[in-house]
Order: C-alpha cells, then structure tokens, then sequence
C-alpha cells in the first residue's frame, strides 16, 4: 500500500496565547507531513478548532515558511481574510477549515498554488478568522484567482464580499481597520 | 512541470479508507 504523496511538506503550528512569555515562545511546530495518509493521521487526531480556548491559533505553512509577516515568503504577501461571526463557530467554523487545510494540501487553485504560503485560524472571542496567505501582494491576476476559487470552495454566497489585505498594511494600520489590496 | 492535485472528493474518501 502506498501512501499518496503531496505536492508540497506542509508543518502545522499551534499558538497559545500565554502573556507571560515572548511571543515567539508561544509558537510551537506541532509536525510536518507530505502525504495525504499522514494528514489525516494528523488531523484526526488533534482537537479541532472550535474546541480550542480564546487566543489559540493553528496554522498550516509550506516546510520553510514559518506563519510570520516577517517570514522571507510572507512579507511581500497578504492574505484572504474570513471573519465569522461568534454564532458560526459551532456551526460553520470546524467546516471551513478542513475546507481551507484540503484546497491547500490538493494544491486546488492549480498553477496558482505556487503562490500560496499558508492558512492560519485564530480563535478570538469577538469572532474567529481563517485566512489564506500568499507570497505577493502585487501578483494581481494570481490573488483575485486565489480569492474567487477560495470563495467557491467554502460556498460562501456570491454577494458576500470578502477582502485580500496586504501584510505590510496589516502591520502598519493605524486604527483597527485594514484597508483592501483587492476584493472578491 | 507538473503538479500534483486531489479534489476534495478524493482526499474525503482517502480519510475513510482503511
């Protein structure tokens, strides 16, 4: 029996929000894996996310791309954003990131993937976020595909608008709000 | 090159296979 391998290794990281230490320190590498078999064995045996307390995040990054602005792959990038509401958690939340985790692992936006760093989820109390992480925020014809596709496959409503913001918007934002390299 | 790619169909029933 051979396992089906995937196009790239993957790590999967979870972060604890213990203010007690750097915030580095609160980033741990769970493990890697690169096949189908192995994600499952994974994912199958970790707690999903809606079990997870208040300020806890995963996060599913490419081997080499560590889930960090300031990661060489990142800090050019930005990302898909889904903000949910605090009543999706029960419902939709666990959903939409398996959807995430397979559109990422089966490279589903096609030559595009290559574009792609990773996904992260954080658990917050005033609303859960998953987004998807590419490499270039410039790259506008690979982001809106990305955009659309990601769209498509969580089947959220055509009318529902979702933002792709830039990480170095993210990080230099002077109140809460982020504005929109592009939207979908 | 080429790429590998499963749809979510495919990687759903890998989950369930023994």
């Amino acid at each position: 029996y051979m396992k089906h391998p995937l196009q790239n290794r993957w790590g999967l990281w979870f972060y604890k929000n213990d203010k007690s230490k750097m915030w580095q320190d609160n980033l741990r590498l769970i493990t890697k894996f690169d096949t189908v078999e192995d994600f499952w064995a994974l994912y199958n045996n970790i707690q999903p996310p809606s079990k997870l307390s208040s300020g806890c995040d995963y996060s599913m990054f490419k081997d080499g791309i560590e889930p960090m602005w300031e990661d060489r792959s990142n800090k050019c990038g930005g990302r898909w954003l889904i903000t949910l509401a605090k009543q999706h958690r029960r419902t939709e939340l666990d959903h939409f990131w398996l959807e995430t985790l397979l559109c990422l692992i089966g490279e589903g936006f096609g030559s595009f993937s290559r574009d792609i760093c990773g996904s992260v989820i954080n658990i917050r109390a005033k609303g859960d976020k998953i987004a998807i992480w590419t490499s270039n925020a410039e790259n506008c014809e690979t982001v809106t595909y990305i955009g659309k596709k990601y769209k498509e496959s969580l089947g959220l409503p055509q009318k529902l608008v979702i933002g792709y913001q830039a990480h170095a918007d993210t990080a230099t934002k002077s109140n809460s709000i982020t504005k929109n390299k592009f939207v979908v | 090159g080429t790429r590998i790619i499963y749809d979510r169909k495919f990687l759903l029933d890998c989950r369930s296979s023994p």
